[in-house]
Order: structure tokens, then C-alpha cells, then sequence
């Protein structure tokens, strides 16, 4: 399997002769531990800790699925790579509305903005 | 339109900020394109309170009135507009500091630093996003966030985006060719200021790719509303 040198994920995963670092417990420590250093993350005990590396070993695989959808971005570890998605979405998004009822708030209201031109 | 565009480059974008743990993106994305429109008719760049919106703010959805702006628990931008249409505007950082908590209402009128004269909805329809965000200044937008939680950089771009909006953030630009390696071609994008500090994404922002053939992805295009201001200061 090739993969380039750059930092896109490979289109083909390596199989043999190099073990996907996610089934490898030490690889995940210390992948978990530069995490933790370098967000300054603090767990409660040792069950929090054990719990949190589990959410980050699932968000690594997510970022991989992401990486192969979303291939002109780059993804991998954030801040936010011991949170569940549901404890993401609780904790750091707010916006309190679908579009529908944006769209039925705004349409033929006073606030619809008016048409610009955008040739020349 | 010009082929790039990039309201950082004008002195209409104030510092990235961090909601920290608090769902209030609504209000920094609404305080980004009053500071944007405050710049524009003040020539001066105010970094305005979130914390303001945060605590004094609870105006509710007219198609949904059980769902009012709250706090950390969340909130919208065209009901955060209403608000500061109210009550007369907001204060500065500086004097109405951001604690990332809910707390009681504080805001002093005397301290206003910039007002609200009329907000509008721009159409879904990326020319006149374009266009309005040129003419207007930043655009208070909604976005799918789904794939922000593990982003680091790049334009993103994904195959499959859900168009429910959850988050609240600032379009302050578009550029025409973001390098897109995998697809081998240059992909127009827009720029996107986040409320997650300087240490996620590019430098704080996201890009997302624009153009027809991805029209409204994550529905960056579904709920796009610009905010002109007029001076309130003392000063």
C-alpha cells in the first residue's frame, strides 16, 4: 500500500507488515498521552481517564472516516477528540432552529434582503 | 463580484474568540457581523460582548415561540438582531466580559458601543451571499457542524453532509481556488470564522467549498442574515 508522503490519509490501508496503530495499545497511549499534554486535558480518575481514552480511540476512527469523505480537508486530533459526538454537539453548538422555521420566520417578511446585482 | 474576497484583509473582523464549554455560538456569530457592520459604519473595529447576548438575552423565535434565545443553551441570530433592535445595542468585550457561564443580566445602556439599524435574509443562492457579504460586511450563517469536531485544515469538502443546521458562525470571505490534492483541481471556497479558539482549524476559521456543483453544502447557504449598524458610541 502506498502512501504519500504528504498528509492525506492513503486511499488503500496498509494490511500486512505494519499493525494499524489503533489496535495497538501502546501506540494509543502515547497518541492519547500527546493529546492529553498538548490540550492540557485533566480527567477526574483513573475510570474517566479509561473512559476518555475509549472516546478517543473511536474519534481517531472517525477522523479516518471523515479523512476518506471529506479528502480536500484534513482531519485528525482536535480539542475535542475525547468528547462523544452527542457530548460535542451538547457542549459547543447552539443553534437553536431548523431551516424550515428559519424560512417560515423570514419569508415575505420586512427582513428579506433585497436582490444586488453581481454582474460587473 | 471579485474572484476573492477577504473581509481580514479590511479590518472588519475582530480577534478569533472561544465560547469555551457553553452553547452560545449564536452570540459570538451575531456580535461578529454587528463588530463587521459596526466597522463599516464607523471605520473603527469595537470587539462587542457576547456575554451581553448571553445573559440578557431572550427573545424567542417568532415561528416557534417556545424556543428563545438562551444562554449556553443555545440560541439564533435573527432573534439575537431583534434583540439589540430593543434594547439598543451592545456593549464592548472590555465592559461586559465573557465568562462562558450563564449569569444575570448586567448590561448598562450607557455603555453601547454599537447599535443595530435594520438586519436582513439572504436568499439561498450563493451569488447574492457573495454579494451581500461584500456590500454588507460579514454574514452571521448557520452550518452543519458534523464534520468540524475532527477538522485541522484544508478546504473541507465532504461526500455526504447532513443540511441541519446546529452552529452558529461568521462567513468573513470566499476564495476561488483552494487546492483540493485528492480531486486534482483548484475548488472556490468560502471562510468561515469559528468561536473554538486559535488552536482548532486554520488559525480559528474553516473553509468549506462553494460553487455549483456543491451548492449549499453542511447548508452553509440555508440561513445566511447580514446586520448593518449605525454608531452609538459617546466617544
Amino acid at each position: 500500500a502506498a502512501a504519500a508522503a504528504g498528509d492525506e490519509e492513503p486511499l488503500i490501508r496498509q494490511v500486512v507488515g505494519g499493525p494499524d496503530p489503533l489496535d495497538n495499545d501502546l501506540e494509543l497511549d502515547s497518541q492519547f498521552l500527546g493529546f492529553v499534554q498538548r490540550f492540557g486535558k485533566t480527567y477526574r480518575d483513573a475510570e474517566e481517564h479509561a473512559h476518555r481514552l475509549s472516546v478517543f480511540k473511536a474519534n481517531l476512527r472517525r477522523a479516518r472516516r471523515h479523512q476518506m469523505l471529506d479528502p480536500s480537508a484534513e482531519h485528525g486530533v482536535t480539542k475535542f477528540s475525547d468528547l462523544t459526538p452527542a457530548e460535542f454537539r451538547r457542549t459547543f453548538l447552539g443553534l437553536k432552529t431548523t431551516r424550515r422555521s428559519f424560512l417560515r420566520e423570514m419569508a415575505g417578511s420586512a427582513h428579506d434582503a433585497p436582490v444586488l446585482p453581481t454582474d460587473g | 463580484l471579485p474572484e476573492d474576497f477577504d473581509w481580514r484583509d479590511h479590518g472588519a473582523v475582530g480577534p478569533v474568540k472561544n465560547q469555551g464549554s457553553c452553547g452560545s455560538c449564536w452570540s459570538f456569530s451575531a456580535s461578529g457581523a454587528l463588530e463587521g457592520a459596526n466597522y463599516l459604519a464607523t471605520g473603527k473595529m469595537e470587539v462587542l460582548s457576547e456575554q451581553q447576548l448571553v445573559d440578557c438575552d431572550h427573545e424567542c423565535d417568532p415561528a416557534e415561540p417556545d424556543s428563545c434565545d438562551a444562554g449556553c443553551n443555545g440560541g439564533l441570530m435573527t432573534s439575537a438582531f431583534s434583540y439589540l433592535l430593543k434594547s439598543g445595542g451592545l456593549e464592548r468585550e472590555k465592559d461586559y466580559p465573557y465568562t462562558g457561564k450563564d449569569g444575570t443580566c448586567k448590561f448598562e445602556k450607557s455603555k453601547i458601543a454599537a447599535s443595530v439599524q435594520n438586519f436582513s435574509v439572504v436568499a439561498v443562492d450563493e451569488e447574492q451571499i457573495a454579494a451581500n457579504l461584500v456590500k454588507y460586511g460579514p454574514l452571521a450563517i448557520g452550518i452543519n457542524a458534523a464534520y468540524m469536531q475532527t477538522y485541522i485544515g484544508g478546504v473541507s469538502c465532504p461526500y455526504i453532509c447532513g443540511r441541519h443546521l446546529d452552529h452558529g458562525v461568521l462567513l468573513v470571505g470566499y476564495g476561488a481556488s483552494g487546492f483540493a490534492p485528492s480531486r486534482f483541481k483548484e475548488k472556490p471556497y468560502w471562510i468561515i470564522k469559528n468561536s473554538w479558539g486559535e488552536n482548532w482549524g486554520d488559525k480559528g476559521y474553516y473553509k468549506i467549498c462553494r460553487g455549483s456543483n456543491v451548492r449549499n453544502k453542511c447548508g452553509v447557504d440555508s440561513m445566511v442574515s447580514t446586520v448593518s449598524a449605525t454608531h452609538a458610541s459617546k466617544e
